[in-house]
């Protein structure tokens, strides 16, 4: 999964 | 979400807790850096501009909240309200020599380059070195007060957590972002001097000194 996808970490 | 990323937040909330505690409660902002305060502020900032226009979960919202807003109220009590104990004198690391070579860096090295990702990339290369002038100041004084300690372990081993959780995502999610792994490593490593002088002191009830 590219990590240009939604961020979901904070 | 997995334990470690959980716990690592819980870390992270805590230590930012922590510190507004100490510096409301004992009115007093001293041994504390402003400029990690600063750049934390920066952080969050470059981090969470989709904190509007992008719904993951409430408890993804309501923490991007509390860190933005815990952030800079920390700021503004040390630079502002209490700004009568902030110890400049021990605060000059140069922060421009942290600003400059992640901003560059994070346009060189990024995933995308748009303006949003560009800063998300910043926002992670800076915190990976934001706790620099903290660390600095804590060895040029040469000592540091045991809340100001338990709140550097807490922020350190947030990170540290966060690295578990990325082996996590490896192996069950097929999912890694080698930013934000490689961030990760630097940050905690710059912590592994201050993790064993806690552990080896602080936990005996010593006070935390470092070598000057």
């Amino acid at each position: 999964q590219e990590s240009t996808d939604v961020k979901d970490e904070l | 979400m997995n334990i470690f990323r959980f716990l690592g937040d819980i870390s992270h909330l805590s230590a930012i807790i922590i510190l507004l505690l100490k510096i409301w409660k004992s009115r007093s902002c001293a041994g504390i850096s402003g400029k990690s305060q600063l750049l934390f502020a920066i952080v969050f900032t470059t981090r969470y501009l989709d904190l509007f226009t992008n719904f993951i979960s409430f408890y993804n919202t309501s923490m991007k909240v509390v860190y933005v807003a815990s952030s800079y109220a920390t700021v503004w009590m040390i630079y502002s309200k209490f700004k009568a104990t902030y110890d400049g004198n021990h605060d000059t690391f140069r922060v421009e020599f942290l600003i400059v070579p992640t901003a560059i860096l994070s346009f060189l090295v990024n995933h995308d380059f748009t303006p949003l990702e560009i800063l998300w990339t910043f926002s992670i290369y800076l915190e990976s070195v934001a706790i620099l002038p903290q660390l600095f100041m804590v060895s040029k004084t040469g000592e540091a007060e045991t809340i100001t300690s338990h709140y550097l372990f807490a922020l350190g081993i947030y990170r540290t957590l966060y690295l578990f959780n990325w082996i996590w995502r490896y192996q069950f999610e097929e999912f890694f972002d080698l930013i934000a792994i490689v961030a990760g490593l630097v940050q905690t490593v710059l912590y592994c001097d201050f993790f064993y002088l806690y552990i080896t002191k602080v936990l005996k009830g010593k006070k935390l000194s470092l070598p000057a």
